[in-house]
């Protein structure tokens, strides 16, 4: 279940979209306990100047992003637009029987997109 | 055997979850245990932040640490006993001699690179007869148990008062070196007895309560941005 990205105009900047994924969608939901699914999101959007560089409340571009931005600007045809990425993540918890039929409580980094930015 | 791979693009993904291939679903009769759901609540920070409506961002709990448990850690493993069988069937108080048990946990599903942090073992009596108790308590004595040879060396003796409540030991540094890694399997001998003459207990259910740190998940905390 994933919000669209709209091209063209202020939304189509480099942020973070709603996705969740569904255990029972990957065909896991016979041993994934819980959660039945989480929002999991993804970066999408343009890198483009000025308005994307840096967001608004968003994480501080890179350096190298900002002048690739120039760069491109300057001379589209010397190197394409920084990309849109995964800025700030945080974990989930995964509660699930294993093949021994272990009750598993995994702590999983790195799993929901809270923050993208151009790198 | 390592090598079994689930077919198909999540293969990849089930490894780097730390899954060495899908598990083939939920096994029948087995609920999940209470403390297990506990934990999951207390870890998730989707769930918390549905509870609490608001969280500031970045204020998760604190990393790689079990709090309910009070031990470094980021994966907990509820572990059936595999060793029913082997229970006596019945209990018998004749010359004071109790039933010994032996339990089986199979810890083959634990990565060597995994350290456990707590390993707690967890018996549960029938009601009847922990609600009718000991005036004086019961020791438990746990020990090795060895194949075709009966019980090994004690590792541990403790007293219990009562046996409403599950009857918890810690076996990390009894059963194994704390800096060691875990098993593959580990056989018990379970004896309970009461520490004035009365009537034997039954044992209704073992597992096994292992926490460990896989340092491969644990991220080093954010320094602060100078």
């Amino acid at each position: 279940e994933a919000e669209a990205a709209v091209s063209g105009g202020p939304s189509s900047a480099c942020r973070a979209r709603r996705l969740y994924v569904s255990f029972r969608e990957v065909g896991w939901h016979r041993w994934v306990i819980a959660p039945r699914g989480f929002l999991a999101n993804y970066c999408q959007g343009q890198c483009s100047l000025p308005a994307t560089m840096p967001g608004p409340g968003g994480p501080p571009a890179l350096n190298h992003a900002v002048l690739r931005a120039l760069m491109h600007s300057a001379a589209p045809s010397a190197a394409g637009l920084p990309c849109c990425v995964p800025a700030r993540l945080s974990p989930i918890s995964v509660l699930f029987f294993d093949n021994s039929d272990n009750v598993v409580l995994r702590h999983y980094e790195d799993m929901v997109v809270d923050e993208c930015g151009c790198r | 055997a390592r090598a079994r791979m689930a077919p198909g693009p999540a293969a990849a993904l089930l490894q780097a979850l730390g899954l060495r291939d899908a598990p083939q679903g939920a096994p029948k009769h087995r609920p999940v245990p209470p403390l297990m759901w506990r934990l999951f609540r207390r870890r998730d920070p989707q769930e918390a932040r549905a509870k609490l409506r608001w969280t500031p961002p970045g204020a998760t709990l604190r990393p790689c640490h079990v709090e309910e448990l009070g031990v470094a850690g980021n994966i907990v493993r509820h572990i059936p006993d595999r060793g029913v069988r082997a229970r006596s069937p019945e209990p018998t108080s004749a010359a004071g001699q109790c039933p010994e048990w032996t339990v089986v946990f199979d810890l083959s599903a634990v990565d060597p690179a995994e350290l456990p942090s707590q390993a707690r073992l967890e018996l549960r009596f029938e009601a009847a007869e922990a609600k009718a108790g000991a005036a004086g308590g019961w020791e438990l004595r746990v020990a090795w148990a060895v194949e075709g040879v009966g019980v090994g060396p004690v590792l541990l003796r403790q007293v219990v008062a009562a046996l409403e409540t599950p009857v918890r030991a810690e076996l990390l540094g009894a059963a194994w070196a704390r800096n060691a890694s875990a098993p593959r399997s580990l056989r018990l001998a379970l004896a309970l007895r009461p520490r004035a003459p009365g009537a034997c207990a039954r044992l209704a259910e073992a597992s096994l309560l292992l926490v460990t740190l896989d340092p491969r998940l644990c991220h080093p905390l954010a320094r602060p941005r100078r």
